[in-house]
């Protein structure tokens, strides 16, 4: 070991294994994690022949698909053997372990953090019953497929459209127009064979808004594209590579009735539409995936703070004191100042994270019971949170790559690739400054209230007492 | 009320920039309506607003949870690691103080002393926080195979890493390029 690096790790002035566990959630959770990496990296999935900086797009893709096949292939192994749940393996699907394995996005990740969860969401129990074994077994792979070319983050501009006809009792898919294209969801252009699809629903000559359909885009046996869907890779990004996201067309594409999720809302074999209990419902899926993403945050920005606060211990530079040896850089207050926020903005959004997950756990078993009024608190909470922790951690790992100076710039630091990942979150699960919007929502209503007199949910009363504290 | 120079001071100033900017945002869009604007375009127009306040509310959350969480967590730390912990959250909400300084000059009483003082608590924040600081990432336990950093290995051999990947490049396969007999010979001896 480098002797300023054994130097620093001897002058600590507490024991860095008992904040590890306090991190981890406990030492058994530290023990299981490790055991996790253990198992992962012994399989030398992410070993590879030539640095996948120097693949073309194809090849990266195609490297991609084979360790995440593999990757996959070792965790149901795994759930066999030790008979747990998904839960266990998110880390290793879509968290920092799996980012380590497929450095530049896995073409799978979606078919366990988006496409399974919705159909635990949103699908009746009949459709779980159908859908979800084929899934979690891999024998078929899905994506999600919302967002399109011309319409993100305000959903309610979609313009796919799904027409109900009650004689062949199917539904007709339709893109009436190319900003109407599904573009970017992960796996879709050669990976998945299904979706699930968000498309406008009509029935009797009626729109009844968005709603989630599961729909089959390739043959299960040939991989071929079935008639009517036009679908194939969107091309090279500033980063995730590896992830496959694609865009989706369709021309006249049936389905059976039965392929609407209609856990929330229905559509009857006549064509009768059934409402669902709040249009909020279809906010789940989101919400999880929002929370799910700040905790991803914390581990990229710990990934990228380690890199540098490493580094400048290592690397020395310039001599302020004559007759003196150049000093770590990591003595100047400059890179303090740069690195030390890092290390505790790690630590503050893994509280928000914790504190949020367990917001959202509470406000759901609400959910269950009917209580609706928490849910619009959660959702303005989940899209601030997202938004901040986003544009923090994007702001954090390029704060860490510009303090290691010209190696920062390397690929082989790992920086570049942790940015690009990072800024990605910035645009995807909502784009952030539409989501800061609907937090204001929120907030103005809230103030409104206040004025009014009325009391607040527990995150904005502050709003009611400082503005009592104004009045008097 | 009186700015208090404590963290408690500042979390409840925060929760006054993001009341007050909520309030300015609310009086704005009702100006903005009774000069005759529809409501959609007087939130339009106040929309830059809009976010700020958005932002401010999540950084009052944030800085609170962080705060309420490392008081509960740190009452179960051992005394060597205690300290750290609270230099920690006390150095995020200073820095974010700092950061956010104008809007604390515009919704509370806080005064350039004040600031003076923060300034000054911060950077000895950093002072105290430098001996712990690998320390402190060695702490979140990241493997280099999960790394997979030439600058931020285990065992600090930077130099000696960086050399090893830039080896790895295809292009050093072979000391001269097929390019130099194809273009860049006949380029210097003016063949082009």
């Amino acid at each position: 070991v480098n002797a300023d690096l054994q130097r620093e790790r001897d002058q600590c002035t507490f024991n860095t294994q008992e904040l590890t566990h306090l991190i981890d959630g406990g030492e058994e959770k530290t023990q299981e994690r490790k055991k996790r990496e253990e198992v992962v990296l012994n399989e030398g999935i992410h070993l590879e022949e030539v640095p996948s900086e120097y693949l073309s797009h194809k090849e990266k893709y195609e490297l991609a698909v084979k360790k995440a096949c593999k990757l996959f292939k070792l965790i149901r192994r795994l759930q066999e053997e030790e008979n747990t749940g998904m839960e266990n393996y998110r880390e290793v699907l879509g968290g920092y372990l799996g980012s380590a394995i497929l450095n530049d996005g896995s073409p799978l990740t979606l078919h366990y953090v988006m496409f399974i969860p919705t159909l635990m969401g949103q699908a009746t129990v009949e459709q779980q019953a159908y859908w979800i074994g084929r899934a979690f077994t891999c024998s078929i792979i899905g994506t999600y497929a919302q967002t399109e070319l011309g319409h993100g983050t305000f959903i309610r501009g979609l313009e796919t459209t799904a027409t109900y006809d009650p004689n062949t009792k199917e539904f007709v898919l339709n893109s009436p127009t190319l900003t109407s294209y599904k573009w970017w969801p992960g796996g879709l252009a050669h990976t998945a064979n299904y979706s699930v699809v968000v498309a406008q629903l009509y029935t009797k000559g009626k729109c009844h808004g968005i709603h989630p359909f599961i729909v089959q885009l390739r043959d299960e046996e040939t991989h071929m594209p079935l008639p009517g869907v036009k679908v194939g890779e969107i091309g090279a990004k500033l980063g995730m590579n590896g992830t496959n996201n694609g865009f989706l067309g369709f021309e006249n594409v049936r389905i059976p009735r039965e392929h609407m999720l209609m856990k929330n809302s229905k559509v009857l074999e006549d064509g009768t539409y059934v409402n669902s209990p709040s249009s909020k419902l279809t906010y789940g899926t989101m919400m999880f995936v929002r929370v799910v993403l700040v905790n991803d945050m914390c581990n990229y920005m710990a990934k990228a703070v380690t890199i540098a606060t490493r580094y400048s211990a290592v690397r020395r530079q310039s001599q302020p004191k004559p007759n003196e040896p150049e000093p770590q850089i990591l003595d100047y207050l400059t890179q303090q100042h740069k690195l030390f926020i890092g290390i505790a903005s790690v630590h503050a959004f893994r509280s928000s994270a914790t504190w949020l997950w367990e917001m959202y756990n509470n406000v759901t078993a609400e959910l269950d019971a009917g209580e609706l009024d928490r849910l619009p608190e959660l959702h303005a909470l989940s899209c601030c949170l997202k938004a901040v922790s986003t544009a923090d951690a994007a702001e954090c790992v390029e704060r860490c790559r510009l303090a290691c100076g010209g190696h920062g710039y390397m690929l082989s630091s790992n920086l570049p690739l942790t940015y690009g990942l990072v800024t990605a979150a910035c645009t995807y699960e909502g784009e952030n400054t539409v989501l800061l919007l609907q937090t204001a929502r929120f907030l103005v209503k809230a103030h409104q209230q206040a004025a009014g007199g009325h009391s607040l949910t527990p995150t904005v009363s502050y709003i009611a007492a400082v503005g009592a504290g104004r009045r008097s | 009320p009186p700015w208090e120079n404590t963290i408690e001071g500042i979390l409840t100033g925060f929760q006054r920039v993001a009341a007050g900017k909520i309030a300015l945002c609310v009086a704005n869009i009702e100006k903005r309506q009774k000069n005759g604007l529809p409501y959609e375009d007087a939130w339009n127009m106040t929309s830059v607003q809009l976010t700020s306040a958005s932002e401010a509310h999540c950084r009052a959350i944030l800085l609170q949870t962080y705060y309420k969480e490392t008081e509960k967590v740190s009452a179960r730390a051992s005394p060597a690691l205690r300290p750290v912990l609270l230099q920690l959250v006390d150095l995020y909400i200073v820095y974010w103080a700092l950061q956010r300084v104008g809007d604390l000059l515009r919704y509370t009483s806080i005064s350039e002393r004040d600031i003076e003082q923060l300034q000054t608590w911060y950077e000895d924040l950093l002072q105290k926080i430098r001996p712990n600081a690998v320390g402190l990432v060695d702490a979140f336990d990241i493997r280099d195979e999960i790394l997979h950093s030439t600058l931020g290995a285990y065992d600090g051999r930077v130099y000696e890493r960086l050399m090893e990947e830039a080896l790895k490049s295809p292009l050093n396969a072979e000391p001269v390029n097929q390019s130099f007999h194809q273009h860049l010979k006949p380029f210097m001896q003016g063949k082009l």
